[in-house]
């Protein structure tokens, strides 16, 4: 796996040709809503096959 | 074809000259614990032709052996996948081979207790229509328990390799360097996001994960199997289960930016293992 795979796949999944150039301002004061976070996290414990194991 | 909403419509039988076979094998124990089925093969023995049926018939007569799995459900309905299926001459006779992997692939998905091993072998004629021979009914296949079958009654070749010595070996030694000659595994490798530059002020989680790689070689089936299946390449330590990473990234529309989930397919690799380069790849079964 490398670099270029990771970057080639987000670009795929977000239909982009290239990778959006942003700088601090953008994200600065950007929070991650609570439904996303949650999201997030059980994405993450199914892609590791595995059980919530708490905190 | 009471309703108005139908239009009936007619249709024409045109053939039905199927003989059908079903054979039945018994397959607990026949495959070693922790082996890899390489291949299966089934072998049916055709019967020769009595003199007098070979001179009515063309030279180029043939007939379509189907092999298929049939697979009886919980709820008592039958299914059947198609296996392999070839043309045979009607004049030869003696044993004819066919790859019957896919069927035992797919008993092995099975719950246990198992089933036997169900397939069924059908013979059809090689053309349908109305001008269609019957010389495909001339196909006899010996049988288990018939009279002078008993060298050409039906079997089953399994082949197999033993994952002690051909698998893969799991996770690698993290303290025993990796050589050409470590047994394939799987090895971490760490992916710093952070450390990127096109990942800045966009890819907002994970900062970075580990991915993991498979490193290492595979132990080689020795020559004679290797020449009995040309058709596979060397076996190579290549991932074979992977899991897909999230992502959180920022999204910049319209001058605003906002937080997405994302997910990326096959970013992790779960499972290494040693398959050779042209060897099918197990369909899953269907419910």
């Amino acid at each position: 796996l490398t670099e270029e795979r990771v970057l080639g796949s987000l670009l795929q999944q977000l239909h982009l040709r290239q990778a959006p150039v942003l700088d601090r301002t953008d994200v600065e004061g950007l929070t991650i809503p609570a439904h996303l976070r949650a999201r997030y996290v059980a994405l993450l414990q199914r892609s590791h096959g595995d059980r919530p194991r708490g905190k | 074809r009471f309703s108005q909403n139908f239009r009936e419509v007619a249709g024409r039988f045109l053939v039905s000259e199927v003989s059908t076979h079903l054979l039945v094998f018994g397959m607990e124990q026949r495959l070693p614990p922790n082996s890899e089925l390489v291949q299966a093969v089934l072998r049916l023995f055709q019967q020769p032709l009595p003199r007098a049926a070979l001179r009515r018939l063309e030279r180029s007569a043939r007939a379509q052996v189907t092999i298929e799995w049939l697979r009886v459900r919980d709820d008592g309905s039958n299914r059947t996948s198609l296996i392999d299926s070839r043309l045979v001459s009607v004049h030869e006779s003696g044993w004819k081979a066919f790859d019957v992997t896919e069927a035992v692939n797919f008993w092995q998905q099975l719950s246990r207790p198992r089933q036997p091993l169900l397939l069924q072998v059908s013979v059809q004629s090689e053309h349908l229509g109305p001008g269609a021979s019957g010389a495909h009914r001339l196909v006899r296949f010996a049988a288990q328990g018939t009279a002078g079958a008993a060298r050409g009654e039906p079997q089953l070749e399994l082949h197999t390799l033993d994952l002690k010595d051909y698998g893969a070996q799991g996770n690698c030694d993290p303290e025993a360097p990796v050589t050409k000659d470590t047994r394939c595994c799987r090895q971490e490798m760490y992916l710093d996001l952070q450390g990127m530059k096109w990942a800045e002020n966009w890819v907002l989680e994970p900062p970075g994960f580990l991915a993991y790689e498979c490193v290492g070689s595979c132990l080689q089936p020795p020559k004679p199997l290797t020449f009995q299946w040309t058709f596979l390449g060397p076996r190579q330590c290549i991932a074979s289960e992977t899991a897909s990473l999230p992502m959180i990234v920022t999204i910049k529309e319209g001058g605003r930016t906002r937080p997405q989930v994302v997910s990326l397919p096959n970013m992790r690799v779960q499972k290494c293992s040693c398959a050779s380069d042209g060897a099918p790849v197990p369909r899953g079964l269907e419910p």
